[in-house]
């Protein structure tokens, strides 16, 4: 049978999934920029907790993704 | 509440809307009432009055569509994203486009009710933008509220009256 991939990968593909389409975050293009992407990430992530007023820590705690995987509008919280 | 930056708002208060096509999860007549009960709620507290047209190009285009439906911004299948809809612009400005993968349901609590997913999109569609208030209508997250009781929560009045003022009639 298929093997499920790991649970901390979902969880983070959810998250950059959900912070380009709303928080402006840009898309991966290279491993090269992987470490760009992650402190682009960490930004996105605080302005979003900001938003939605949780603890701001820049991290993917769970109170955070739970949020992101709650039905909503897919216009973007903030300014684009 | 907020609303877009820049110079985002109608310049007049008369605007049409037209339904270009409709969900097989409920009839016509639901999707028409439910349309047409969405934006009353915003012309109850504004000068703004919606005229329905059924052909030709409307102020506000509402099409029901699924994941790529050639507006750039594609949807993602059942859950997560609902709608969403354009700040007030010529052309695509005002669109509402609804996720038909999704369930939307008409005065019951099951699937997602399509007068609360529209009223909210609507607002986009007069200028407001996501509010921080976890109670108002513009909240971004999806919350079931009992339609039949429902009155737009102060922070949405007040923010589509900074746009375009009081509803001059009441």
């Amino acid at each position: 049978s298929p093997i499920a991939p790991p649970a901390g990968e979902d969880r983070e593909s959810i998250a950059e999934n959900y912070l380009t389409q709303l928080y402006g975050l840009p898309k991966q293009a290279s491993f090269d920029a992987e470490k760009r992407v992650m402190s682009g990430m960490s930004l996105r992530l605080k302005e979003m907790q900001q938003f939605f007023r949780l603890k701001i820590t820049g991290k993917l705690d769970e109170e955070t993704l739970d949020v992101m995987k709650k039905p909503r509008c897919g216009v973007p919280d903030v300014a684009a | 509440y907020s609303t877009f930056q820049g110079d985002y708002k109608w310049k007049k208060h008369a605007l049409t809307y037209r339904i270009e096509n409709y969900t097989p999860d409920m009839s016509v007549a639901e999707v028409d009432d439910s349309i047409k009960r969405a934006l009353q709620v915003w012309a109850d507290v504004t000068p703004l009055r919606f005229t329905r047209i059924y052909r030709g190009t409307a102020d506000i285009m509402i099409s029901f569509g699924v994941r790529d439906h050639r507006d750039g911004y594609p949807f993602d299948g059942p859950d997560g994203f609902l709608a969403h809809a354009f700040p007030p612009y010529e052309g695509l400005g005002g669109d509402a486009h609804f996720d038909d993968d999704e369930t939307f349901s008409y005065r019951t609590p099951q699937g997602y009710n399509l007068f609360l997913v529209a009223a909210h999109e609507f607002g986009h569609s007069l200028g407001l933008e996501h509010s921080q208030d976890p109670g108002a209508l513009m909240y971004p997250t999806y919350v079931y509220r009992d339609i039949d009781t429902f009155a737009l929560p102060h922070d949405d009045v007040s923010g589509i009256q900074s746009l375009y003022g009081p509803n001059p009639d009441v």
